[in-house]
Order: structure tokens, then C-alpha cells, then sequence
């Protein structure tokens, strides 16, 4: 593996978005996971709806919550195509699901894992690294007061609250961590991100991590 | 500079003001108690943001709405999910 790897080096990595008072983390997680891993197949990068999947994921509960895997599942159930942001925007709101037509163009999921790395963060920088940026859920409780650098302590990996992109690592600095794009806007943490140590399952970020298939 | 900065257009000793002063004080006493633990300067700061005037059961209820499906754990094999 590379000592550092970032996604964003690549430009598969789609700009911060902000989820307002809405709790949709779990949506942006999975459609920043999608629009990223169909540029990496060699399209171009296109911010897909956030809005149809919280509208439309049936199992969740739109900005009252859900989890990655619920709708990553309803993606490759139904094999309902991601259409782009621009044509079903953000709204920050729970609404009627919108349907497409099967000849509608768009981004469908052939395939996801969940797994479950902690203990073995290695192997999942090795995920990262093949299969693309990974959609995980941490405890973000004091994620609230968070400004930059990287996180060590002040987060549980029991009780996961708050869907996330992991986007890369570093390991050449004396603490090893994570690459983590939020959904909280730029002015949040650092330009939107944050960093975790690697190592110790910090906040659970290695207890529920998805990867999708295009 | 904390209104001005977050667009918060609250007036000053209404009702409103005075809850979200009083939970933007509860966060200044918590950022002091989070950055006590390393002084190492990669390490996580805390400190004002656009949620300093939260309390923090208003942050998990509108922000922390995500829960996790029980994984099965990596082991390597090839044909895994």
C-alpha cells in the first residue's frame, strides 16, 4: 500500500456539500461514494441527487435519519439509476419521490459490501485504495465543536450517529489518519473535512464500512 | 463576531438570545475540556463553529440522524459480498 493515498489527487472527489438542518448525512454518504466510484470507471465527475435518494429510499426516513446499507440496498434492489444533482436538486426537506423512466440516463449500483474492518485497518486502506471512497458511520457526538487536526479521543465506537466519506489516509506523519469529507459545508472542520487517527477504530469508523459497484 | 460570522439574527436580550448565549457558554466550558487532552499540534482542536449556539441534544437531533447495519467482519476472501 502507499504511505498516502487521497482520492482527491485523482479528481473523483465531488466539492463539500452542506445538508442543513436536515438528516440526510446518510444519503450525501452514499451518492458521494457513487458519483465518485463511476468518475474512477472513467466518466466524468457528476454530482448525482442527494434529494432521490432520501426522497425515494423507501427504508429510511429522509431527514429524520437512515443508513448507508438500507439505501444501498434499495439502489441495487430496484436498480433505480442516480439521476444528476442538477436535475433533481437538494431541497434539504423530505418529499415526494420523483420516478424516472427506465431510458432516463443515470447511475445505477450493480453491487455493495458492508463490512466490518475494525482491527484490520490496513485491509481497508487496501479497500480504499481498490474499490474507491468508502461510505462509513461513526460517532460524531463532539464532532459539534470540532475545528481541524486530527482526531484521537472524545468518540465512542459504539453508538455510530453520523454517515461519512472516507476519502483517503496518510501515514508518513507521526500520527497516521484518515481523510474524511463531511456533509456540514466548508466552513465546518477543515474546508469540510476531518481527520481521525488510524489504528484504533476511532469513532467506529472501521465498524460499518460500504463499498459500491458499478 | 459569532452572529455576524453564522448569520444568526437573533436580538440581543430577547428570549432567544439569552438560550443561545447561555448554550454558546456551555460550549466554550466543553472546547476547554476537549483541547485538555493533547497538546500535540496535529492533534483535534475544538473551539467556535456554527454549532457553538447548539445545545448538544439540538445537535444530535438535527444532524446526527445516521445509524449503523451490524457488518460481518473483512477476512480476505476473494469472493467477500
Amino acid at each position: 500500500l502507499p504511505a498516502k493515498f487521497d482520492w482527491r489527487d485523482h479528481a473523483i472527489v465531488a466539492p463539500v456539500q452542506n445538508q442543513q438542518a436536515c438528516g440526510s448525512c446518510w444519503a450525501f454518504s452514499v451518492v458521494g461514494a457513487v458519483q465518485s466510484v463511476h468518475a474512477i470507471g472513467g466518466s466524468q465527475l457528476v454530482e448525482l441527487s442527494v434529494q432521490q435518494v432520501l426522497d425515494c429510499s423507501f427504508q429510511n426516513k429522509g431527514c429524520n435519519g437512515g443508513t448507508p446499507v438500507a439505501a444501498l440496498k434499495w439502489l441495487t434492489q430496484t436498480r433505480v439509476k442516480l439521476v444528476p444533482q442538477s436535475e433533481y436538486p437538494y431541497k434539504a426537506q423530505t418529499r415526494m419521490c420523483h420516478f424516472f423512466s427506465g431510458s432516463h440516463g443515470g447511475v445505477g449500483v450493480k453491487n455493495f459490501t458492508a463490512l466490518d474492518f475494525s482491527g484490520q485497518e490496513e485491509a481497508m486502506m487496501g479497500h480504499l485504495v481498490k474499490h474507491g471512497p468508502l461510505s462509513v458511520v461513526v460517532d460524531a457526538l463532539s464532532w459539534q465543536d470540532y475545528l481541524g487536526g486530527i482526531i484521537q479521543y472524545h468518540c465512542s465506537s459504539k453508538r455510530s450517529n453520523h454517515a461519512v466519506l472516507v476519502v483517503g489516509y496518510d501515514t508518513t506523519g507521526d500520527i497516521p489518519y484518515w481523510i474524511v469529507q463531511n456533509s456540514w459545508g466548508t466552513t465546518w472542520g477543515d474546508k469540510g473535512y476531518v481527520y481521525m487517527k488510524v489504528g484504533s477504530n476511532i469513532c467506529g469508523i472501521a465498524d460499518s464500512v460500504a463499498a459500491v459497484f458499478l | 463576531w459569532f452572529r455576524e460570522r453564522f448569520g444568526r439574527n437573533y436580538e440581543v436580550n430577547s428570549p432567544q438570545f439569552d438560550r443561545r448565549l447561555f448554550f454558546f457558554q456551555e460550549s466554550a466550558t466543553r472546547h476547554a475540556y476537549l483541547n485538555s487532552f493533547s497538546a500535540a499540534s496535529q492533534s483535534a482542536k475544538y473551539g467556535i463553529n456554527q454549532f457553538s449556539d447548539l445545545s448538544q441534544r439540538e445537535f444530535q437531533d438535527l444532524y446526527l440522524r445516521a445509524s449503523a447495519d451490524r457488518a460481518p467482519a473483512f477476512s480476505g476472501q476473494k469472493a467477500e459480498g
